[in-house]
Order: C-alpha cells, then sequence, then structure tokens
C-alpha cells in the first residue's frame, strides 16, 4: 500500500514504526496506524511540527485553548520524556494503559499518579483540594469551603486506612477496589473502533499485509 | 448521596479527565 499526498513520517519526530509499537502495546498493527491519523490531526492543529504541545492537547480536548488542571495533569504523565510535548510513541503508549483489555492493575497505577500531583508517591490532601478547587470552577457547582473540608474529611476517613493524612499506592488500590466507578476515566472505548473511526489509515497505510 | 462525599468522584467528573474528547470529530 502506497503512501501519498501526506507528510513523510521521517517528519514526526518520535515516530516508531507501528508493527514495533504494536508488538509492545494491546494496539493492533493497523490500529496504531489509525491512531497515527488522529495523532497527526492533533500534532498539526497549531504547529505543524509532528509533536503535539499543550495548546494542541487542550484544543482537542475541549475545542478550545483554554488551560485546565485535570488536562494538564494528563497530559504531563503522557510526555514521559518530560520536554512539554507528546511524541507518537508516547501518544500510543499511553492511551494504551485506557484500552478496555489493559489488566486494572496497570489503570490503578495510571490513575494513582494522576492524583499525586508532586510525585511524591503519595496522594495528599492539599492536592484532593487543590483538584476540587479546580472542579469547582470549572463547573456551575457551588461549594462552601466548610463542605469541601467535610468531603475531604470523609474522603480521607475511607481511603487512609492508616490515618497519616496521605494515601499511598496500596491504600489507593484497596479504595478503589471499593469503589470501581472511579476507574471509569481509566477505560475509553473508543480505543476498541479506532479502526473504523479513522478509515483513512488504510490510505497512508506503510505496512504491506495490514493485519486486524 | 454517597458520591458527591467521595472527592475523587467529584473531581473525575471533570471535562479535563475526559479523554473520549479526543475521539470526538
Amino acid at each position: 500500500m502506497g503512501c501519498f499526498h501526506s507528510k513523510p513520517r521521517r517528519q514526526y519526530p518520535g515516530y516508531e514504526d507501528p508493527i514495533s509499537l504494536a508488538s509492545q502495546t494491546t494496539f493492533s498493527v493497523s490500529e496504531v496506524e489509525a491512531l497515527f491519523e488522529l495523532f497527526k490531526s492533533i500534532s498539526g492543529s497549531v504547529i505543524d511540527d509532528g509533536l503535539i504541545n499543550k495548546e494542541e492537547f487542550q484544543l482537542a480536548l475541549f475545542k478550545s485553548k483554554k488551560d485546565n488542571l485535570f488536562a494538564n495533569r494528563i497530559f504531563d504523565l503522557f510526555d514521559v520524556k518530560k520536554r512539554g510535548v507528546i511524541d507518537f510513541a508516547d501518544f500510543v503508549r499511553a492511551l494504551n494503559v485506557f484500552h478496555p483489555s489493559i489488566p486494572m492493575e496497570e489503570k490503578i497505577d495510571f490513575s494513582f499518579k494522576l492524583y499525586d500531583m508532586d510525585n511524591t508517591g503519595f496522594i495528599e490532601r492539599n492536592e484532593v483540594k487543590q483538584m476540587l478547587v479546580a472542579l469547582l470552577s470549572e463547573s456551575e457547582m457551588r461549594l462552601s469551603d466548610e463542605t469541601i473540608e467535610t468531603i475531604l474529611d470523609k474522603t480521607f476517613s475511607d481511603a487512609d486506612v492508616n490515618q497519616d493524612g496521605k494515601i499511598d499506592r496500596a491504600e489507593w488500590e484497596n479504595f478503589v477496589s471499593r469503589n470501581p466507578s472511579l476507574l471509569k476515566i481509566m477505560t475509553l472505548p473508543y480505543l476498541k473502533d479506532i479502526t473504523t473511526t479513522f478509515p483513512s489509515f488504510v490510505f497512508h497505510s506503510e505496512v504491506d499485509d495490514i493485519v486486524t | 448521596k454517597p458520591e458527591s462525599m467521595n472527592a475523587f468522584a467529584l473531581i473525575s467528573r471533570s471535562q479535563g479527565f475526559n479523554l473520549g474528547n479526543l475521539f470526538e470529530k
């Protein structure tokens, strides 16, 4: 299958062969190529440099460039090389965690990191408060500081089993096993239909025999 | 509702955590 009317893949820094990425993830080669179609559209939306920067990520999430604490947090975890940009291999490996067939253990790990904003190995009360305040500012929910403190008291009395004021990895695993809906954000059913959502990958494929 | 007293259940409602939006054309 030839490649035509598209920017050469060598112009995408961090581009990795779909066969190699498929072997490291739960995605098939075709699915990796379909993800490349999505990656191309996001990475070329503001600066056509073959990488996704924070602004492009926010634009893809919200259709606007508004800054958002939660989107920033996801972006930082996708940006594993800490360069302020996401390359194609980062993108595929990070989305892999969100695949419906990935073991819960990996999803629990990722979600723990999501909430452990300062990377101390603990989810601390001040981090959770900061996120609650950010949530209120993006929604129409209005809660008094007293109510926020009550919610934090209740949450930490449930989750922080040893009552040391912070949630460690084992406490988090225990807490989400009792509250499985908290992991809903960690699974994207879209990833099962990615080749249907981006069928144009077939025209841009660089792999001779597409394995589905 | 018990969920309204769970800070993480509230936080996970943020649109910033909804990566499904990346797939909406």
